[in-house]
């Protein structure tokens, strides 16, 4: 584990804390996609399937364990909270996810590590969790307003990306053996549609504005 | 996974 690993984690870890602290806090979840949400559910339970059966360290454990059942809970407070659920902006959130599970589960069909059970799911999750915030983003470019968390929450997912990267560029060049063609080729994709959201992210910051993104 | 895998990231 390199420091631009555990950065990773840890702001990963901090989206996902912001976005539950915006939930509670405001009691809405307007400005987040319930798609997106089910996506990374998706993506975290498809790609802990050997959880029980692969031990790689207590702290890998245990971050699966949260990042399961925390992304569980947001998509429970979206569907099943009586108050939450009104405020969730369904005629925005229309993007054709199916597309995005058919599109994965095809691709991981066709590109794998090994032809296993477990390692498509492995590469399903990769290749869905690359596109699972398109339609969070879908959303924010239709709505143009961005409250303070929501855009925190998008800030601190691609700074997860961006680390995840260093992360790779580190390993590299100081682990002899280190395969990761599939993680890295869908970690680019995932990391450049970030791109334009923090090029507004950091328009906003400079101008000490509050962050609109252009209809 | 093997060493030096991306198998044990998150």
């Amino acid at each position: 584990m390199n420091i631009f690993r555990f950065a990773g984690d840890m702001t990963h870890l901090i989206s996902i804390l912001v976005l539950l602290l915006k939930i509670y806090a405001t009691k809405s979840c307007s400005g987040i996609s319930r798609k997106t949400q089910e996506l990374y559910a998706l993506v975290f339970l498809a790609r802990y399937v050997d959880i029980f059966t692969e031990f790689i360290s207590v702290y890998n454990t245990i971050m699966k364990i949260v990042f399961i059942a925390s992304t569980l809970a947001i998509v429970w407070c979206m569907r099943g909270h009586r108050v939450v659920r009104r405020s969730y902006d369904k005629e925005l959130d229309t993007f054709r996810h199916y597309f995005l599970i058919a599109a994965s589960l095809v691709l991981a069909l066709l590109v794998h590590e090994k032809f296993t059970f477990q390692e498509i799911l492995w590469a399903f999750s990769i290749y869905l969790e690359a596109v699972a915030i398109l339609p969070q983003l879908v959303l924010l470019q239709r709505s143009g307003n961005v409250d303070n968390l929501t855009g925190q929450y998008v800030f601190f997912l691609g700074a997860y990306r961006g680390l995840y990267i260093l992360n790779w560029i580190y390993r590299y060049f100081t682990e002899p053996h280190f395969s990761r063609w599939i993680a890295c080729v869908s970690g680019l994709v995932q990391t450049a549609l970030y791109a334009d959201f923090f090029y507004y992210y950091f328009l906003s910051w400079k101008n000490n504005a509050k962050l609109k993104l252009p209809a | 996974p093997p060493k030096g895998s991306s198998h044990d990231e998150l």
